[in-house]
């Protein structure tokens, strides 16, 4: 898996 | 959204609601380490910048205002407005021994050397480690209020949910993010003594005291 440029979480 | 992630929201609010309500109705911050709080103003400070450059959702945009305004309530609660209650001189950590390792850790390892990146790191390594004043003054005054216990009870689950919400996702949707599965496990694992505290004594009744 990669690492997300948009962080959807908190 | 999973389960996991959901009700791990639901219990960092909880968390939040609960200590802000404690504050409010006794009008006492006593037992707060208010340099737990400060480092959690800055942790969301520094975590949700991305309110400025990216949207991701309604529900997303209102936690991560809520989260920011209300720590900085929190903090005002502490030095400001019911300041004669706080208890400082049990409230001594050294906040730098934690705010320069995790700011140099930060700078070395990350996902992407910018700014934003590097802040979200930061945030994410400062949080798993912004307890600790708050544990050391538990263990220092020997003793914890049953609504303390409750606000730190859910304000540790929080962060185990979330890492069963990184198994699932790891297995559903291939999404892994190494810094936030080993910062979360990190904080999980410090919380685990309290834990055993809260189950063998708050749960039955007693409040938490430590033998002097």
């Amino acid at each position: 898996g990669e690492h997300e440029e948009t962080k959807d979480e908190l | 959204m999973n389960i996991f992630r959901l009700v791990g929201d639901m219990s960092h609010l909880l968390a939040i609601i609960i200590l802000l309500m404690k504050m409010w109705k006794s009008r006492s911050v006593a037992g707060i380490s208010g340099k737990s709080q400060i480092l959690f103003a800055i942790v969301f400070t520094t975590r949700y910048l991305d309110l400025f450059t990216s949207f991701v959702s309604i529900y997303n945009t209102s936690m991560k205002v809520f989260f920011i305004g209300t720590s900085y309530v929190t903090v005002y609660f502490i030095y400001q407005h019911f300041k004669p209650t706080y208890d400082s001189n049990h409230d001594t950590f050294r906040v730098e021994f934690l705010i320069v390792p995790v700011g140099g850790l930060a700078f070395l390892v990350n996902h992407e050397f910018s700014l934003l990146e590097i802040l979200w790191t930061f945030s994410i390594y400062l949080e798993s480690v912004a307890i600790l004043p708050q544990l050391f003054m538990v263990s220092k005054t020997g003793e914890a209020e049953s609504i303390t216990s409750h606000y730190l009870f859910a304000l540790g689950s929080y962060r185990a949910l979330y890492l069963l919400n990184w198994i699932y996702r790891y297995y559903f949707e291939g999404f892994f993010d190494l810094i936030a599965v080993v910062a979360g496990c990190v904080q999980t694992i410090l919380y685990c003594d309290f834990f055993y505290l809260y189950i063998t004594k708050v749960l039955k009744g007693k409040k938490i005291s430590l033998p002097a």
